[in-house]
């Protein structure tokens, strides 16, 4: 069975059969579209093409969802405002050299919906830099020649918030080594942050994790169909 | 030239069941869904005269005519998949990271000759 087995595993674009250490939760997104694929009759034609990934528009056959390694930086004296600093890091290096990337979405989850009380002040303040040499050494500070990547402010946290993050993930890919982004989140520095005192920054506390969802196109595999479709 | 044998429908160019249970290979401590699916195959005869439901091409119903005409000349066309549809498997890869992946012409729906 073993050659047999070498083949299939090879048909379906595996170098060896994979052997998990352990069985994480699947993430829904994943599901919901397993789901949606399975259910479609074969001869529908919303099966689309394989090759594309209708629920992002992007073209891909495979579509995984990294857990973030990285940790949370306690560098000396926070700043004032500061609520959490993280690293985030995915190890993208499991792509195989064929896969072409075309999609990465990086999801920051909450354990809740949390809405504030008007009282509680102006809100949060995120943002995300492409982490540098220099801040995995010391204490990360954006004059550090770090990228800023985004910055946004919000009220409401809502269970997940969502940024693409292709370009970044492509370079990584690309040009750059993937040194991981740096997420800050702070109190809102408007005037009403002098109110807040610690208290601003509690709905901070059903922040969960994060995970980037990456779409490739394994052009081997891809080329072959699209050619037989001609 | 001898009758060709009564063919029977069950003998004729069509797909046959063949289900792949991934657990019966030792896969599914890795491949979390679909235990297993429908893959089938094709297998019949594509015989003259060729009929409209046989899914033929021109040059197969030519093809049977030679043959029918010379058996040991040329052979009956062959009954191949026509129509293939994908599966999507989920699986765990070797960083425990849950990958989800879309394999074309997996499943064969329909065969022809």
């Amino acid at each position: 069975l073993s050659l047999q087995e070498s083949l299939l595993l090879k048909s379906l674009g595996l170098s060896t059969k994979p052997s998990p250490k352990t069985h994480g939760p699947v993430p829904c997104v994943l599901w919901r579209i397993f789901q949606r694929r399975k259910t479609l009759p074969s001869t529908s034609k919303d099966l689309g093409d394989a090759c594309r990934v209708e629920e992002f528009n992007v073209p891909g056959n495979i579509i995984r969802v990294f857990a973030d390694q990285g940790h949370f930086i306690h560098n000396g004296q926070p700043p004032r405002l500061l609520c959490l600093r993280k690293r985030l890091y995915f190890n993208l290096s499991v792509l195989e050299e064929d896969e072409r990337l075309t999609m990465a979405q990086l999801e920051i989850k909450f354990s809740h919906n949390s809405y504030p009380s008007p009282s509680q002040g102006q809100g949060l303040e995120l943002r995300l830099y492409r982490s540098s040499r220099l801040a995995l050494q010391g204490t990360p500070a954006p004059e550090r020649g770090q990228k800023l990547l985004v910055e946004r402010s919000f009220v409401q946290l809502h269970k997940s918030l969502v940024f693409d993050l292709s370009g970044v993930a492509k370079d990584w890919r690309t040009h750059s080594r993937n040194l991981g982004l740096i997420l800050e989140i702070t109190e809102s520095s408007g005037d009403g942050a002098s109110a807040l005192g610690s208290g601003g920054c509690t709905s901070i506390n059903s922040f969960l994790d994060t995970s980037l969802l990456v779409v490739t196109l394994s052009q081997q595999q891809c080329r072959a169909s699209r050619r037989r479709r001609r | 030239s001898a009758e060709p044998p009564p063919v029977t429908p069950s003998s004729l160019c069509k797909p046959r069941r063949l289900y792949i249970s991934f657990s019966d290979v030792g896969w599914e401590n890795w491949i979390i869904a679909p235990q297993g699916y429908l893959a089938n195959y094709c297998l019949g005869e594509c015989p003259f005269p060729l009929t409209a439901e046989l899914n033929s091409t021109n040059h197969a119903i030519l093809q049977t005519m030679v043959h029918s005409l010379d058996p040991e000349g040329t052979p009956q066309p062959c009954c191949v998949p026509v129509r293939l549809s994908p599966i999507s498997i989920l699986y765990y890869d070797n960083s425990d990271n849950v990958v989800l992946r879309h394999y074309e012409d997996m499943v064969v729906d329909e065969c022809g000759c």
